[in-house]
């Protein structure tokens, strides 16, 4: 089973549509896949149609030990499920503040829960590195990182580099980034090419540190920018369900399959 | 004075974009505009072209009270200034969380500086409704909401909506909901137009109850896509610096003139 956080504190670069999409790729190709929305604001249940009340079962509930994984968990399709969130989650963030090891209070839900039939569970985090993404950083092995080929990437990279560094060293060390998605990219802007060879080299650079950053790779996939993966979430479904022959399903299908490799390479 | 909170708790619609360039506009019409970055990441600092270190003054050294606004505040251009944002504001959030009156902090250090010589004071605030947005909630009179015309931008308006009436009635009486800005508009795409009228649709249905919503203002003006805008963060510019016959500094450009308007009819 691999677990793999989307995280990114930058808002709006493509984590929930990545989380569910790709998510949604893998379980295409015959992987079990479920989706862990972390984020209090919903969207990736949001996106697969699902609007919780306040009393209905979330990650939150599963969390706080109210509800098990199997009771809150929604079946997308045969092989895609979706633990949901709502917004009681807000409150995760000041209620759990205090508690004892809080950073570890959704890896425990987790591992009390009968997951191994998974094949990928993929947590979609807010935009933000506080105790939700760091829950996320402490209940996975990988993170993947989608971002917007745009000035303000860069600057997120390495305040995210200093907060893996921490998290692996004090509180899960077998965290590693495992990949960049290059996600709404308008492939002929100077920007994105400015940009992209700027991630390049910074991840060169990061290679030669022993570091979660390490073996860190720039996907080949990009995302391109395409109306279709907006539409998708107003019709409650994923890019496969809405327009399976459009250019966002094509390179989410293409995504996945290089993470799916990624993760056949590494377990050898 | 006028002072405008840029609220919207979804991730990369056009916050900070709209926060620097609008403040710009503002001053290239003569008018005196201050912003106020209130974001722990610092992007209306880094668009402008200020990296901060740890140790230089920013708003959070301000709302501490270990620095004054004068001492803290940049001069851009000679209407122009910026009140800079650094990493330290990431443990405002958890550090003034048990503070006596910690949703008033802002307002209180705002009030004790001489800032009557600014016509606007406009704050940039990050993707969330948590302490720091809420602090500029009770420092303003005015939110300017700025909303890509995407799915989700929908989901957010019923929650911030009741955010802001929840303020208004228990923590700041004067607030209220002055406009929302359509940006990273894609005019001929059917999910705009869609969005689009369900907004108006959703600040007619608001015009009819008594709340900071009544008199909401959908601008005529659309912020277009436009890579200039992108662009003009990575020369730590504005629009009107970067390129100013770009649509990008045409459309912010009559939008200041919109919201300009709408100052001096509340005032009569
Ligand atoms: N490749 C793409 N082409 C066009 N639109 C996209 C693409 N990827 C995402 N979008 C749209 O852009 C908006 C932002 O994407 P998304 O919500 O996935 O980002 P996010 O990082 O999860 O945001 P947040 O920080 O708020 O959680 C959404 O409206 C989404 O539908
Ligand atoms: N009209 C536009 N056309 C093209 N690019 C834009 C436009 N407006 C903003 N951008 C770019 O889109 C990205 C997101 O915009 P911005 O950072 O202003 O959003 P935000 O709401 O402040 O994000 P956050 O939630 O992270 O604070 C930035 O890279 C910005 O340069
Ligand atoms: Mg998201
Ligand atoms: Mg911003």
């Amino acid at each position: 089973m691999r677990k793999i956080a989307v995280i990114n504190q930058k808002g709006g670069v493509g984590k929930t549509t990545t989380s569910v999409n790709l998510a949604a790729a893998l379980s295409g190709h015959g992987h079990r896949a479920l989706i862990l929305d972390l984020d209090p604001q919903a969207h990736a249940s949001l996106h697969l149609g699902i609007h919780l009340g306040e009393d209905d079962a979330s990650v939150y509930d599963v969390m706080t030990q109210r509800s098990s994984v199997a009771d809150a968990m929604i079946r997308i399709t045969p092989k895609l499920a979706l633990l949901p969130a709502n917004i009681n989650l807000a409150a995760a963030e000041m209620e759990l503040a205090s508690e004892v090891g809080r950073e570890f209070i959704l890896r425990d839900a987790l591992d009390r829960s009968y997951l191994d039939l998974y094949d990928y569970i993929i947590v979609d985090c807010p935009p933000s590195l506080g105790l939700l993404t760091l829950n996320a950083l402490t209940a996975v092995d990988d993170i993947l990182l989608p971002m917007q080929p745009h000035y303000l990437a860069l600057h997120g990279l390495s305040q995210l580099l200093q907060t893996t560094d921490l998290v692996a060293k004090r509180l899960n060390t077998d965290l590693r980034l495992a990949a960049v998605l290059l996600t709404m990219s308008e492939p002929n802007t100077r920007l994105c090419a400015e940009v992209e060879s700027d991630v390049s080299e910074f991840l060169q650079t990061a290679s030669a540190v022993e570091s979660p950053w390490q073996h860190a790779r720039l996907l080949d996939t990009r995302i391109r920018k395409n109306i279709k993966l907006a539409e998708a979430p107003s019709f409650g479904q994923t890019i496969f369900q809405y327009a399976p022959d459009s250019n966002g399903a094509c390179d989410y299908d293409r995504a996945a399959k290089e993470i799916d490799a990624l993760a056949r390479v590494d377990s050898e």
